[in-house]
């Protein structure tokens, strides 16, 4: 464990817990994808089979169990919870996430480190975490001024990509056999799917004003 | 520890 990895960790967990505090205090998900929270709890829940059989250390598994505690209580919350479900735009968040299950899926039975049911499904929740925030971004695209909660959330997603990249830097100069080429490459293409977003970000935050995307 | 050729990150 490293000081990037660390840090990235608690910024994906700042991330969620900032959007599980938003949901459940002011009972409210304006703004934010159900779409992309679906493809987050589907990415846990291809991730974490090994939760019960491969023991690598209690940090991990207690952050797994966070993690798919998290997702997955949003996703309902989203979708059930009778006051908060009323504020979910549906018409907005039109982003046709199926349409990113199915290429990942096959990409990663093309593209893996070992083909058995795990290893693909792991490597399938990787190319799928690549591409999830998408209908979250698309969404601040249509809904133009983004609440700061859900800016936040997406920084910090953004960051904990950003950390990460350098814990593998970090790792491959520590570790002489850490390649994983795979995982590198895909939480680039994450990472610089916020890029953009990271500009705009800044741009309202330099200059002070509320935080919107160009249509 | 990190477990070697096991997927040990989150």
């Amino acid at each position: 464990m490293n000081i990037f990895r660390l840090a990235g960790d608690m910024t994906h967990l700042a991330s969620v817990l900032v959007l599980l505090l938003k949901i459940h205090t002011i009972k409210s998900c304006a703004g934010v994808s159900l779409k992309t929270q679906e493809l987050y709890a589907l990415v846990f829940a291809c991730r974490y089979l090994d939760i019960f059989t491969n023991f690598v250390s209690l940090y991990n598994t207690v952050m797994k169990l966070i993690f798919l505690g998290s997702s997955f209580s949003i996703v309902w919350y989203m979708r059930y919870h009778k006051v908060v479900r009323r504020s979910y735009d549906k018409d907005q968040d039109t982003f046709r996430h199926y349409f990113l299950v199915l290429p990942c899926l096959v990409l990663a039975l093309l593209i893996n480190e070992k083909f058995t049911f795990k290893e693909v499904m792991w490597t399938f929740s990787l190319y799928l975490e690549a591409v999830a925030i998408l209908p979250q971004l698309v969404l601040l695209q249509r809904t133009r001024n983004i609440d700061n909660l859900t800016g936040q959330y997406v920084f910090l997603l953004g960051a904990y990509r950003g950390l990460y990249i350098l814990n593998w830097i970090y790792r491959y100069f520590t570790e002489p056999h850490f390649v994983h080429w795979i995982t590198w490459i895909s939480g680039l293409v994450q990472t610089l799917l916020y890029a953009d977003f990271f500009y705009y970000y800044y741009q309202s935050w330099k200059n002070n004003q509320k935080l919107h995307l160009p249509a | 520890a990190d477990v070697i050729g096991e997927h040990d990150e989150l």
